[in-house]
């Protein structure tokens, strides 16, 4: 039980950082983007 | 100009796509951590049950 | 073309963030019936052993 919550734990982690990287992708891109034009 | 618009609005589109994630995500910790409870209380009422027979 | 260029980048930012979370949320589904199969073959075992006695 206790390592199931351990799990669900480290499995929110890993997913908040997947989100935070292609959000930190789109701001990089679009920044590029905008010196473009 | 209407690029960093824009821009600040993609960002802000997709930053509040991550708020939801995040709630969401919350939310379904909280529901596991509650069946767990639940699941350990059942547990002692079934041992206590088998102890006092 | 700068805003089409950045419009194609938003929306590749959130088929990603999608994708990611489709996954995440089918993992939780399989964890849980996993946790409850578990749960209901111990039920099993506890009955038959009572049954036994």
């Amino acid at each position: 039980a206790a390592r199931y919550l351990e799990e669900e734990e480290l499995r929110s982690q890993h997913i908040l950082e997947c989100l935070n990287a292609h959000i930190e992708e789109l701001k990089k891109d679009s920044e590029k983007t905008v010196r473009q034009f | 100009k209407g690029l960093e618009e824009m821009r600040a609005q993609y960002i802000k589109a997709v930053s509040k796509i991550k708020r939801d994630m995040l709630c969401y995500i919350r939310e379904s910790k909280e529901r596991a951590a509650e069946m767990i409870k639940a699941e350990v209380l059942r547990e002692r009422q079934e041992t206590a049950r088998k102890m006092r027979k």
